[in-house]
């Protein structure tokens, strides 16, 4: 169309060619390589998983927020220099805080923390226990959870990282009682015998509330991602106010068997450490 | 230099004449000014059309944009051009077998973000700089 005039004449810079099957591979591999990707990842994804489950979810949220604030910067910023303003550029911290508006109010969160504003990646990681084992030991319940740290990209360094769980509102049994939920790292393993623990993170919340919450658990996924033979999991506990434990489920705790768009996943920001060379091929 | 200046703003005065000028000129390897001047151009790299929206959940594709034309005399009137662009064009005048025209090319350049998800189906929110062109020039 670029021979013909009037309004074809705006489109005539458009490039209009089917690619080759050959020449589709060579694009998609030298695409994949600018994104720092050695092949076409194939996730496996449950029916409905893509859009539904909470991790894509927030993940979607939190792009959304940052294009939306791109798109600002960019229509107000044009003088601002060939990268333009740095604190937009780099940072999810603006983001971050108005995606609360759509995943429900955070019990707690590291929103006002510095460190967002330096991360240039967030990934989330999916809980890669199969199924909820409700864990009765020695009159103590827990729960246990897992997340594969050891997949992020090179070069990337974790400046936090947190887990999140949501909590359902529980009415019948728990009317006016306060819980307090806590968050260990499983440090060592014992057939028969509890596990050796540290904690991490605690909360204090009421019955009634409801919503996401949120643990920080920073140090240990930068201690799992230098050392991946150390990562064994994450336990959570809760504990009456006169230290009974609970059933994580009864105090309406989400789990595996819960909606998907409320299971727990843990959610990384990452800082690059060093400049990506590509290869030459 | 007056008269190469004069001779654009003749030229624009014609639009009919410049389109015949051109073509008839083609053939006699005439200066190259005649051509488009150097501007953004549409490119939308479409991660749909790759067959990727599988595992890149957002954005669908995105507007690249290229640079294209010609970096002709007088430089500073039209477009962004490096004071060493103007040189080089001032030099390409005296000694146009050596040193060639200042190239078309991207001045400012923007980071996209992408959403995709890895093997694993963790899901990865990235920023790759550079991405985007938002003003070409003269280099």
């Amino acid at each position: 169309g670029a021979d013909l005039p009037g309004e074809n004449e705006v489109h005539s810079s458009f490039i209009h060619r089917r690619l080759r099957s050959q020449e589709r591979r060579e694009m998609q591999r030298e695409i994949l390589s600018i994104l720092g990707l050695p092949h076409r990842p194939r996730p496996h994804l449950q029916p409905g998983g893509k859009h539904s489950a909470s991790a894509p979810m927030f993940m979607l949220d939190l792009y959304n927020a940052m294009a939306g604030e791109e798109e600002a910067a960019a229509a107000g910023g044009a003088s601002l220099g060939a990268e333009g303003p740095r604190g937009l550029e780099g940072g999810y911290s603006y983001p971050y805080k108005a995606l609360f508006s759509t995943q429900g109010p955070p019990l707690a969160s590291l929103q006002d923390s510095a460190f967002l504003t330096q991360a240039d990646m967030v990934m989330s990681f999916v809980n890669m226990v199969e199924h909820d084992r409700e864990f009765y030991h020695q009159r103590s319940h827990h729960r246990e959870f897992r997340f594969d740290l050891s997949r992020i990209p090179e070069g990337e360094a974790v400046t936090a990282a947190e887990f999140r769980i949501y909590k359902d509102y529980i009415r019948e049994r728990f009317d006016n009682e306060t819980f307090q939920i806590s968050v260990y790292q499983v440090l060592q393993e014992h057939p028969g015998r509890d596990s050796d623990l540290f904690l991490l993170d605690t909360r204090t919340i009421w019955a009634a509330e409801e919503g996401w919450l949120v643990f920080d658990i920073t140090a240990t996924s930068n201690h799992w991602v230098v050392n991946p033979q150390h990562n064994l999991g994450l336990q959570l506990s809760v504990e009456s106010i006169d230290g009974q434990s609970i059933n994580p489920t009864l105090a309406g705790l989400i789990g595996r068997h819960g909606p998907q768009n409320k299971q727990p996943f843990t959610v990384a920001f990452f800082k690059a450490t060093e400049v990506h060379l590509r290869s030459i091929r | 230099s007056a008269g190469g200046k004069q001779r654009n703003q003749n030229r624009s005065k014609t639009p009919k004449n410049q389109e015949a000028f051109r073509v008839s000129n083609l053939g006699e390897n005439s200066s190259s000014d005649q051509r488009q001047a150097c501007k953004k151009h549409e490119l939308y790299v479409s991660f749909r059309d790759l067959g990727w929206q599988d595992w890149i959940i957002a954005p669908e594709g995105y507007a690249a944009y290229y640079c294209e034309g010609e970096c002709a005399f007088p430089l500073n009137s039209y477009m962004n051009a490096t004071n060493h662009a103007i040189v080089q064009t001032l030099v390409h005048f005296i000694n146009p077998n050596t040193v060639p025209k200042p190239c078309c090319a991207p001045t400012q350049l923007h980071a996209i973000s992408v959403l995709y998800f890895d093997d694993s189906s963790n899901v990865i929110l990235k920023k790759y700089r550079n991405m985007v062109v938002r003003a070409c020039g003269c280099h």
